[in-house]
């Protein structure tokens, strides 16, 4: 089963 | 203020309707290098990022940086009432709280001008590195589009796997399970044709269909679509804009329990 990841976890903020 | 004329208005409306299904509201950032946006879906799995130069314009003043907020339910609504063959200026005072969009004519025989209130929007910048990718993908925007919709018929993901000279596009799903492989094709005759690799890492990795299908409502932006794969990061999808600038997606993919 695989987890839909969020963009957040990737991205820091600016 | 700021005010900007671009004499083919289409690509805006083309821009807003890409990205009017995955954010609901956003602010439009102008400086003076040009006009941009960051947003992301509120499920915080893709962005959007837009960037439009100021030499893409006609005309181009922007005397302070302003970040104008604008639903984009609104915004499309407005510029749907442009022809798609006038020029579109847009106008804003300083701390002004509208923003002014006038439709020319080509002939300039009809002019009209729409205010669109603007709004606060408290937005999450995210700091994006400028990383070199495992694996590029130049294909036909219309290709791309087609392949994802076509996915979407049997299955909710699609694995996407890169190797030197090919690009699969796997799927899933309750009545079976499909596989669309495009090969490298350098046509020189029909560049707009081509589909071409990049490659320093075989990659593989897998994404939910229903927001590649929305990236790809910007197929009408440009001849090829651009995917951008590292192994465990979002993909790039962009979509250059001759001349302008250009409208990129980023997606988180899908990871392993």
């Amino acid at each position: 089963k695989s987890n839909q990841g969020r963009l957040d976890s990737f991205f820091g903020p600016s | 203020m700021f005010e900007a004329r671009l004499a083919q208005g289409a690509l805006l409306k083309k821009v807003v309707e890409a990205i009017k299904d995955l954010i609901e509201d956003a602010n439009f950032d102008c400086n003076s290098s040009g006009f941009s946006l960051q947003a992301m879906d509120s499920s915080h799995v893709s962005l959007v990022a837009l960037s439009l130069r100021a030499d893409g314009f006609e005309h181009y003043r922007c005397d302070r940086n302003v970040s104008m907020g604008m639903k984009l339910a609104s915004l499309s609504k407005i510029l749907k009432c442009a022809n798609g063959d006038d020029a579109i200026t847009m106008k804003s005072e300083d701390n002004g709280d509208t923003i002014t969009f006038m439709f020319e004519s080509p002939e300039q025989e009809r002019l009209s001008e729409f205010d669109l209130k603007l709004m606060d929007i408290d937005s999450e910048h995210l700091g994006i590195p400028d990383n070199e990718y495992d694996a590029t993908v130049k294909l036909p925007a219309a290709e791309f589009q087609r392949i994802v919709k076509d996915l979407s018929t049997i299955g909710d993901t699609v694995e996407i796997s890169v190797t030197k000279d090919a690009v699969k596009f796997g799927t899933t799903g309750d009545i079976g399970n499909a596989n669309i492989m495009c090969r490298q094709n350098k046509a020189a005759d029909k560049p707009d044709e081509s589909t071409e690799i990049d490659i320093n890492e075989a990659v593989s990795l897998t994404f939910a269909l229903r927001y590649l299908n929305s990236f790809a409502k910007a197929t009408p932006l440009s001849t090829h679509a651009v995917l951008k794969l590292s192994k465990e990061l979002p993909i790039l999808v962009e979509y250059h804009i001759p001349e302008v600038g250009r409208l990129a997606f980023y997606l988180a993919p899908k990871i392993e329990d």
